[in-house]
């Protein structure tokens, strides 16, 4: 996978993209 | 033996089979503790969920590829359910560590991020299995579309997604299922390119919306002035 760009920062996971937290 | 677009297929497809062989088609252990923790048990909605979705993904398999191979589109959903139960349970894993919590009842009960997942894992199915095809063109030597059809964004139709949502589970996907080949990355990440050059900005997308709403609460930060 490492050739994939990857734009998600640290804090950043799958709860807050669906506006959980 | 020389590789043809048929055995580097035929090897991908081997090689998801083996990849899926240890996770089951229900939830694992694990899961069921993630769906036990949450304040609304989401396990019900989860199962019946997949039952349904499964039988629109025949459904529409079968008008698409022909009544015959209703029974090809069961078996990909099957493959599609394992990974999606699997990388669920990675990116909770992942989740509970970053956050340090373990009730993710909000996300384990939004319909629009099971729909997103279980779609992501049957593009990667669907992917796999149509490779050498999508390599000539997707048509065979009658002329006669093959696969193609199935690929992204058909998922998103058969399960009335919008591709903004899609959008947002592809990196964690990603980042959650490191054994995905390196074809199937780059395929996710031509899926990406679509949605953000067309498909999120077609007359129906929910981010007009979000983007009015954002306009409305007034900006967050300054946006730097466009680059040249």
């Amino acid at each position: 996978n490492q050739d994939y760009h990857f734009g998600l920062e640290e804090h950043e996971g799958i709860s807050e993209l669906f506006d959980c937290d | 033996p020389p590789q043809t677009p048929v055995r580097a297929a035929m090897n991908s497809i081997a090689q998801l089979r083996v990849d899926l062989t240890s996770s089951g088609d229900q939830p694992s252990a694990n899961l069921a503790v993630y769906f036990k923790n949450c304040t609304v048990d989401p396990t019900e909605e989860v199962l019946q969920r997949v039952e349904s979705l499964g039988q629109l993904f025949s459904q529409r398999f079968g008008e698409a590829v022909g009544p015959r191979c209703v029974g090809l589109g069961k078996q990909r959903f099957t493959l599609g359910i394992r990974l999606y139960y699997r990388v669920m349970e990675s990116m909770l894993k992942s989740e509970e560590k970053r956050l340090s919590v373990q009730n993710f009842s909000k996300l384990l009960n939004d319909s629009t991020f099971h729909t997103s997942l279980l779609a992501c894992a049957l593009e990667v199915v669907m992917a796999t299995y149509g490779g050498s095809t999508l390599k000539n063109g997707g048509y065979s030597n009658g002329g006669v579309p093959v696969e193609t059809d199935l690929c992204f964004p058909w998922i998103l139709d058969v399960f009335q997604l919008t591709a903004f949502d899609f959008y947002k589970v592809i990196e964690s996907f990603i980042k959650a299922e490191p054994s995905l080949s390196k074809d199937i990355v780059k395929h996710l990440e031509r899926c990406e390119h679509l949605i953000m050059e067309t498909i999120a900005w077609r007359a129906d997308s929910p981010l007009f919306e979000l983007l009015k709403r954002t306009r409305e609460e007034g900006p967050v930060e300054q946006a730097e002035p466009p680059a040249t």
